[in-house]
């Protein structure tokens, strides 16, 4: 699975994420990644969101959302995506990843797999990380 | 006024460490190409859909070229785009035989009322939207194929130790 969250100068966000799935799925089987408010989430009120990791389980998590809940009370983008993840891992027993942006521009990424590969350009400044 | 930003992902998971470095090499690039369109004054909803095709088009990842293989060793894939403003969307499901599934869900947002169209009928909008059908073939890499098998291996190996029968049918499974 890969995505994309984005901010633009006049807080305008947007989100995008798609996948090949997981290996030896059953034909016909659809994961999280199109679904609203699973594979991802964007609405300029609070910022958006990509998600990826368990499918069925970010699907009943509704994960995308979840975190943009959470940030819509004033969470760090971060903590928000940890939140999410803990949810979805206490109540579902998923495991999986998110890269977040606020409508302000604050960035959040977090996992709870072994690794997610992230990068991000802000004030023309590239981050990335793997662990 | 907001400083622009572009985040990109290229999967949670176990990723190996012979991936790590081409991995990195292409999240950096697809947020590159993200921000080079947003700078350039396009919007975010394009920027986000520049930075996926990135990354559907880079092997290493499990999107587009490179996508993992279905128990009957097909390539079926996912795909969503939300602009944040309008709050419109638009997704695929379990699409075939197109390089970049992101686009065709922008289609979706963009030319139908849905939020969501599937299989068949998601490669017949693709090619009414002029969107080209590729040989499944451009889609897999010797690496999926050599995950499925290793999987069908194990799977078959555990059931048999476990269970002392032939082998499983085909069961649906995760």
């Amino acid at each position: 699975t890969v995505g994309c969250v984005v901010v633009d100068r006049e807080g305008h966000t947007s989100c995008a994420t798609s996948t090949g799935g997981i290996t030896a799925k059953m034909p016909g089987r659809v994961g999280d990644t199109p679904i609203v408010g699973a594979g991802g989430f964007a609405d300029d009120q609070v910022g958006a969101v990509s998600t990826t990791g368990h499918g069925e389980a970010i699907m009943k998590a509704c994960l995308a959302r979840h975190i943009t809940s959470v940030m819509g009370t004033g969470e760090s983008v971060k903590s928000s995506i940890q939140n999410g993840l803990a949810h979805m891992e206490s109540r579902i027993k998923g495991f999986g990843g998110a890269i977040a942006v606020s409508c302000k521009g604050e960035v959040g990424t977090h996992f709870s797999t072994p690794r997610m590969t992230w990068a991000y350009i802000q004030a023309g400044k590239l981050h990335y990380g793997i662990h | 006024m907001v400083e622009p930003v572009v985040v990109v992902h290229g999967g949670a998971w176990a990723v190996p460490e012979e991936l790590w470095d081409e991995s990195l090499q292409g999240v950096k690039a697809a947020a590159r190409r993200g921000y080079g369109v947003l700078t350039a004054g396009g919007s975010s909803v394009d920027a986000a859909e520049a930075s996926v095709v990135c990354l559907e088009d880079n092997p290493v990842f499990d999107a587009g070229t490179g996508s993992v293989l279905t128990f009957d060793e097909q390539v079926e894939m996912d795909a969503i785009i939300i602009d944040g403003t309008t709050m419109e969307a638009g997704a695929v499901g379990a699409i075939r035989n197109v390089l970049n599934p992101v686009k065709v869900a922008r289609l979706v947002m963009e030319k139908t009322d849905h939020i969501m169209l599937v299989g068949d009928g998601a490669n017949k909008f693709a090619a009414a939207h002029g969107v080209q059908e590729v040989d499944p073939e451009v889609l897999i890499t010797s690496l999926a194929r050599q995950t499925l098998a290793k999987y069908k291996k194990y799977t078959s190996t555990v059931y048999h130790l476990f269970n002392k029968t032939e082998k499983p049918e085909t069961s649906g499974h995760e």
